[in-house]
């Protein structure tokens, strides 16, 4: 039975794609089976694996529609241990068209549950929103891990967001824990910086990991070559950080 | 007749609600009556004019819904020449809300006609999403701003917009324009964001500003004090960029 962990945060580019992608190749690193689902129409999850647009003919857009099923549109990245479930622009659509779908809530919880022995994560990347596909990550996970971008404007939007799973919970999924927050982007020479990390560590104690990922120009470079940047630069600060997430992950 | 502009980019956190925040205080302090409307769940261009939650009673969503004129519902900034409207977190709902409306993607252009004549510059910060919030900003705009952080991810997503902003032209408002790309949280040290701007200035010529947005800890510090970084630190390297920014956008 598969650990599945939604990565939500509504504000955008905070580092849920980032986090999604490396945390993903740090686990499957520590010999763990391991799925991606790219729950963003935006792709970025697919593109950080290297897959050109052309490569997305089986993606999540068609299994929420009913027009394939999960297992045939699960792809391998080369990465051992690591597939994956791409997104193209189309599951944009998938907001609207789900609307007069019964159970839309239910769809992706439902079609993981077929490949769930298989596994031993699964990890949903979401977009910024928290829309119908976010809502489908949340309802089908059993936790959602926040990457937080030490700013104050995602500060901000922290609160929204833990009143929205709050709803969650207590509307149709009970179950629903908060995996951690992880702390993205830091650099601890900006007193913003600092001042945001201790606020999130003091309102949210434990559930902040202790692991927090450094800003780190290796990591915005590995997405234009295809490659987490665990496999682009091994002794990079950002991908250290990202395999001692993992590390500290799976103590948890 | 105000010159009506939608700053858009589905890609998170690129900047469009500080430049929307910026801009608007630079136009502002060059003289002209500018109106920037919050079109973002996260009501975070709210915020950055130092608005607290309890001070966004009249919103965005009231008027979309039809439930208030959006005469009523403008605010004053406090700063000489520029006036909000408010967004808080029940925008979101809209996005659901609206699709069972009779001409849904024209509430907002319909609403700012009514207040048009007051106004040189009207601003609309827009979600990072194309949904119909985003729609109905650019169905209001007579043209378009994007502003693209020198990121790969970002640089992937602007195709994708320019395609969604051409499929609006055809579908339903062939006068839509692109107004401008401005680069934002640029560091020239860095050789990735080099070659962004590169790439986009070859792809885009004279639509991309000349003048770029630096990455600027003053800017990300300003939105804690509710004040705009041309108010917070006028001599910081952000506020001279938005300052010209303003007047670079005054020439065209
Ligand atoms: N620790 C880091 N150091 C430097 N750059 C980073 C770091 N984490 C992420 N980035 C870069 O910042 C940008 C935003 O990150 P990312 O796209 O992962 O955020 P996101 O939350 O998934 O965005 P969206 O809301 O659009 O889905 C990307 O260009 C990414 O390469
Ligand atoms: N030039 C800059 N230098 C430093 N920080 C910046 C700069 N521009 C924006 N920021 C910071 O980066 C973060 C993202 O910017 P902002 O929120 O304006 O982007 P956005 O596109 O509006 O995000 P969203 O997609 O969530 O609406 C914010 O915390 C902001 O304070
Ligand atoms: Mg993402
Ligand atoms: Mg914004």
């Amino acid at each position: 039975m598969a650990k599945i962990i939604a990565l939500a945060n509504q504000k955008g580019g905070v580092g849920k794609t980032t986090t999604a992608v490396n945390l993903a190749t740090g686990l499957a690193a520590c010999g763990k089976k391991v799925l991606i689902v790219d729950g963003d129409p935006q792709g970025n999850a697919t593109t950080g694996f290297g897959f050109e647009q052309d490569e997305r003919e089986q993606n999540l857009y068609k299994v929420l529609l009913g027009e394939s099923d999960l297992k045939t549109t699960i792809q391998s990245t080369g990465i051992e241990g690591l597939d994956l479930v791409a997104a193209d622009v189309n599951l944009a659509a998938a907001e609207i068209e789900l609307t007069d779908f019964d159970k839309r809530e239910f769809r992706l919880k439902n079609a993981l549950a077929t490949v769930s022995e298989a596994y031993d994560y699964i990890l949903i990347d979401c977009p910024p929103a928290l829309g119908l596909l976010t809502i489908n990550a949340l309802v089908a996970a059993q936790s959602v891990l926040i990457p937080l971008q030490a700013e104050f404007y995602a500060l901000e939007g922290l609160t929204h967001l833990l009143k929205t799973i709050e709803r969650i919970k207590q509307a149709i999924h009970p179950k629903l824990e908060i995996f951690g927050v992880v702390l993205t982007m830091v650099d601890r020479r900006n007193n913003l910086c600092v001042m945001v990390e201790d606020d999130v560590r003091a309102f949210l104690g434990d559930k902040v990991f202790k692991t927090v990922i450094p800003r780190n120009v290796r990591i915005s470079e590995a997405p234009s070559f295809g490659q987490p940047v665990i496999l682009y630069d091994l002794k990079s600060s950002g991908a250290k950080a990202y395999i001692q997430l993992a590390a500290e992950m799976l103590k948890r």
